[in-house]
Order: structure tokens, then sequence, then C-alpha cells
């Protein structure tokens, strides 16, 4: 009996779908590929061998719809609606475009169409534009001291460029206004000109 | 205040407080761990210049200095929870690596796991004290990922009932150990049991490399720094050579496999078993992988947020970088990863906990996905955070480049994890020979569970495309 797999772009549940049809679909190929090359050479280890990047490919499949499993799931449990609304926006994105970079995968499984690729190419756009209101308050959520997070350009003040001038002059360079070896390399050699 | 970053937090649809509530898994583990980061904050002894303009061994002495303090402060503020001595840890050192890394992080969960209550009595808390310190040495020079290959051999003599350790050659000498250069005076060392006349494996032995009290390199011991890396300046990598090193029988690590004094063999319940502090590491580093890429998008998209540049609409003022589709395409996405990151890093945390759980009742049942999932999710994550950490630098224009972006120290900091406790590939095809083997279980009828039990329908499904 076929089991189809029905995508619905929207929905992070259904992308968790295809992305479980796209891991089982690349361990089944990578599975008879291995047969194959068995039936072919005999030897075990370099059947393994000869099969070891579509082996890769399927545990990288496999990680992936893991990922997203998991995302998904998280997102079940934010009882704060804003909260959960901009999080299923992010996950979203994170699985479309998860789907855009793997099209191929996809693709040649039958699990998504032409049209839906293009629908998902089109959603992701969308949703960098949903999400970019918000971009800030994402990355403040992680809630890092700039003591902890170490960067000028990266201050919760923003206030990136007077720092970043005050960072320069502690240079050790900059201990004196001219660096010794002025005096030492290149006054000798001017004097020599 | 950046006006910018004013408007923009003004302009968002919910309340960041209410998401880091999440992310820390409760609003009490957030005040927690903002108590223990103003603890360290407002603690004049662990300030430090910018270790930007520091040479390599000023910033080795730095982080021992702060290492040193760090352990009397946990002891002074009564932290002994394993993941507020983490965060401790993490705050003191502003998230990079310390010269006691692998003394917390493998030298004693490596005790508590392998070792027999005796050994425990005689180690734990002598290492718990710092009168051992110790790290976890198994790399060797010539070998890595693929331990079956490691060289070392600890040749078991009933006469003297002790193990003989010996480097039989120049790739067998024990390579990259954080803290094995200057810091340690005992270190685990996997090596080849051998034990009347046979060759049974790798196994983990505790053994000294210094004295106690002078540090001193004791005799039959060679062991030093490895030299500078492309980061982890804080740390002494280094290397070690044992000659004919004689320890006594009761220092290999014996709760699962054993060696009687009379060198009978008592084979473990599973081979995996000894490889299991490394399974604990790999499970944390999906969570580094989390940390690694949010500090890199908090840097960036803030900064593309403050960054105004060139022209979307001819004659209009130079608008902010974040307004750009192709910036938002950069770097959104890779937000997204960092909060999956963040929640695969829980899971995979409480999933080893709850496993380790397990083991100790005996039940090792789960112990292969366990391995597998590991392997495979560190491989991922790890991945992908470092692609990203660049990817964010480059979206920083001219100004990544600085070492005040804050974003070369997470790269050179995080990009090793692609390479430690297993090479990202070998990762890789380690998980792949759990699918291969549950897809060939389903095949010959039986059920798996678990992260893979999708491969039960396979017999059934035929997948066709269908209309949005």
């Amino acid at each position: 009996a076929a089991r189809p797999v029905t995508v619905l772009v929207n929905d992070p549940v259904s992308l968790v779908e295809a992305y479980k049809a796209r891991a089982a679909w690349l361990v089944e190929a990578a599975a008879k590929n291995l047969q194959a090359e068995l039936n072919r050479r005999k030897n075990k280890d370099d059947a393994w061998n000869v099969t070891s990047v579509d082996l890769v490919r399927a545990t990288d499949a496999h990680c992936h719809y893991v990922v997203v499993k998991l995302f998904t799931a998280k997102l079940s449990e934010i009882n704060n609606a804003a909260v959960r609304a901009v999080m299923t926006d992010l996950c979203l994105l994170f699985a479309l475009h998860g789907i855009s970079k793997n099209a191929g995968d996809f693709l040649q499984a039958g699990i998504l169409t032409n049209t839906q690729v293009n629908q998902v190419n089109q959603h992701v756009k969308e949703l960098l534009a949903i999400i970019r209101p918000n971009a800030v308050a994402l990355v403040d959520a992680f809630d890092y001291s700039d003591s902890y997070l170490g960067s000028v350009l990266g201050r919760y003040d923003g206030n990136v460029y007077e720092t970043m001038f005050e960072w320069a002059k502690k240079s050790p360079l900059n201990q004196t206004e001219v660096h010794e070896s002025f005096h030492k390399y290149l006054k000798p050699m001017l004097s020599k000109l | 205040m950046n006006a910018d970053l004013r408007r923009e937090r003004a302009a968002a649809t919910f309340q960041p407080e209410l998401l880091t509530h999440v992310l820390d898994g409760g609003a009490e583990r957030t005040r927690r761990r903002r108590e223990i980061e103003a603890l360290i904050a407002n603690d004049p002894d662990f300030q430090h210049e910018d270790f930007s303009f520091l040479s390599r061994s000023q910033r080795y002495g730095q982080a021992i200095r702060k290492s040193a303090l760090m352990v009397m402060k946990l002891r002074e503020y009564g932290i002994a929870d394993p993941d507020e001595i983490y965060l401790f840890k993490s705050f003191v050192h502003h998230g990079r690596p310390e010269p006691l890394d692998l003394h917390l992080g493998m030298f004693l969960p490596t005790l508590l796991t392998q070792a027999t209550p005796e050994q425990q009595d005689r180690f734990f808390m002598p290492a718990w004290n710092l009168e051992i310190i110790g790290t976890y040495a198994q790399t060797e020079m010539g070998h890595g990922s693929h331990v079956r290959g490691l060289e070392t051999t600890a040749t078991y003599d009933p006469a003297t009932q002790e193990f003989i350790l010996n480097s039989p050659t120049v790739t067998s000498i024990k390579w990259w150990p954080g803290g094995l250069g200057k810091t340690s005076n005992h270190a685990i060392v996997l090596a080849q049991l051998y034990t009347l006349g046979q060759c049974k494996g790798l196994h983990a032995f505790i053994v000294p490399i210094r004295e106690l009290g002078t540090h001193k390199p004791l005799p039959g011991i060679t062991v030093g720094d490895i030299g500078p890396k492309f980061g982890y300046d804080e740390i002494d990598n280094g290397y070690l050579k044992m000659d004919n090193f004689r320890i006594p029988r009761e220092n290999m690590l014996m709760k699962y496999a054993q060696v009687e004094p009379d060198g009978t063999y008592v084979k473990p319940l599973s081979d995996k078993l000894t490889y299991g502090t490394m399974v604990f590491i790999r499970a944390h580093i999906v969570g580094d992988a989390a940390r690694a890429l949010s500090r890199s998008c908090t840097i960036a998209i803030r900064y593309s947020a403050v960054r105004h540049q060139s022209e979307l609409k001819a004659g209009e003022p130079e608008p902010q970088v974040l307004d750009y589709q192709t910036q938002q395409y950069k770097l959104f996405p890779l937000l997204g990863a960092a909060y999956a990151f963040h929640f695969v890093g829980t899971y995979i945390r409480d999933t080893y906990r709850r496993i380790s759980a397990d083991i100790i009742e005996g039940d090792l049942s789960e112990l292969p996905e366990l391995h597998a999932l590991t392997a495979g999710l560190k491989a991922f994550c790890s991945w992908i955070a470092n692609a990203g950490i660049e990817e964010c630098r480059m979206a920083c224009g001219g100004h990544g480049y600085s070492r005040c972006s804050g974003l070369p120290d997470i790269y050179v900091t995080f990009t090793p994890s692609c390479t430690y406790e297993g090479e990202n590939t070998v990762m890789m095809l380690q998980t792949a020979r759990f699918l291969i083997k549950s897809y060939m279980q389903v095949g010959s009828g039986q059920r798996v569970t678990g992260t893979v039990s999708y491969l039960n329908d396979l017999p059934r499904q035929h997948i066709q495309p269908q209309h949005v």
C-alpha cells in the first residue's frame, strides 16, 4: 500500500514528515547501494568504503530529521502565544531553508514536486521579512552579558564605534607614539637613501 | 543606547525575557544563572587584561590563575551541582577553554563512571581537591578517531602485579590532551591491554605523570606542551611518552573489565562502555555548538542593526544592513539553527543522563542508539555551527576580521570540536553503521525503536509527491 507524504509548507509537523521521508529514502538508498557493492565485490570493507559517501548523506539526513523534529516538538511546550508564534516562524524558516538547500533529495525521492520546491523557496523569503522585526529581540533572548559575549560589535548598547576606537588604543603597538623599530630600522635605512 | 537598537527592541512582538526562560528551562534557572554570573562579574579577583593583547604564555598564565581561583571560590560559595559548576566555569573564562577543562570534564567523570568504589575512594577526593590534576590521554600522534588503532601498550606482569606502560613508536606518543603539557600530574591513559600473552583491546589506566609536590615528570615519563595552535591559547595541550613505566594493577579502571591478580581477564558487559566518557563529551558538544552559534548570531545581528551601508533606494539615507534580504538570508537560518541546536543539546544531555542511569542498573539496551545519536548529532551540529560562525564573521564586513568583534576567538575555540572526540566524517559513518543495522533488522522482520523507528514503515512506504 502506498503511503504518500503530503507536505504543507506552513506546518512544522508536516515538514518533520517530509524530513522523515527523506531520511528513510536515503538510508534505504545507501543500504541498497551497499548491498549491490557487496554482491559485486564480496569484500565487506571495500564495499563499505565505496558506499561511504552515500552513508554519510544518509546520516546527515537522519540527523537533520532528528533536529527538525526536536525543534518542532519544543514549540508545543511554549505557553506564551507571542513567543510561540515567533518561534514557530523561526522553526519553519530553519526547516524550509534545509529543504531548499537539499531540494535535490526531496525531488529525487518524490517527496516534493518542482512546484512545491518553488513554494518552499518563496516561503523562505517571506519568512525572512516576517522574522526581521524580531531579529534583535531573538538574539537578546540568549541573554549573553557583554562580558561573556566579548564583542565590541555585539555590545548590548550598540555603542560600537566609540568602543572600537578605545579598544584599538590599547594595542601594545600604541604604547609609544613612535615605535622603537623606527629608530632601529627605518631611520638608518632612510639616512642611507 | 544606540538609537537603532532601541527602536528594534521597541518594535519586537514578544518579550525576550520569556524566551530566555524557555532556553534556561524556567524562570528560576534564569535567576540562578544570572546570580552566578554576578558573583564573578563583581569579584575583582577575576578581572584581567583583554586577552587579545596578551601572548600565548600570558594567556595560559592568566587562565591557570583564574582556574585555581575558581576552584577556591566554588568551595567558598558552596557550588557543587555539576550544571552550576559548568556555568561558573564558563563565566569565569568567558566561554573560553581553560587548563582544567579535561580535569573537570573528563578526568572526574571517568572516575565516577569507570572506577570501582575502591578506586573512587583512592582517587576521587584527591582529584576533587586538586591534589591530583588529571587529563584524558587517548589520541596519539599517529592515531585519532579510530581508537582500535591506538598503539600504546599496557602489559600486565603477574609477578609484580603491575602494568608496564609503553609508547612503542613515535606515532604512539600521546598528543593533544588538554592540560597534559604543564598542568596535570595524572592522566587517564587509553592503552592496548596485554595479559597472559594476549591482547584484550583498549582499556583505561590511571597513570601518575608528575611527582606530587615538585611537579617534576616521573622517571620513564616524557611530557610537555605541543606548541601554538589555531586557537586554544589558554590550554597546554600536551605530549606524553612512556618508557617501561610501571603502575599498580589497581590503577586499571576496573568497574567493567578487570584483570585479576594472576592475570586472568574478565570481560566487560559491552566494549562500548570503555568509551562512555567520549559519549558524554559528544553529547556536550551539541550544546557547545548552540552556544557558539548563538553568540555569533548575537554579534552579527546586533551589528547588522547598528551598521548602515550603501543605498536600497536612490537618494535615501543608508539603510541598516539588516534590511538587506541577502543579509537576512545569511543570518536568520543560522539563528534558527542556534535555537534548534539548543533544544537538541538539552535533549541529548537529558537522554545521556537517562541512559547512563539505566546502564548503572545493568540495562544496556539503549547504549547502541545513544552511541550512534551522539556521534551523528555531534558531527551534524558542529559542522553547521563551524561554517555558521564564519558566515557571521563575514556578515560583519571588515570589522568581523578584528579580534574585537569576538568572532575570530569564537571560531578558533569552537572549530576543534569538528575533530576532537571523533572526527566528524568518522562520526557520521559510525551513525551510518547503526542506521544500516537497523534497516537490516527491519528487513528481517524485526521492529526497531527510538529515532530510527521510521524505518519500520519502509517496506510499506512508496513516497509519492502530493500537491499542496
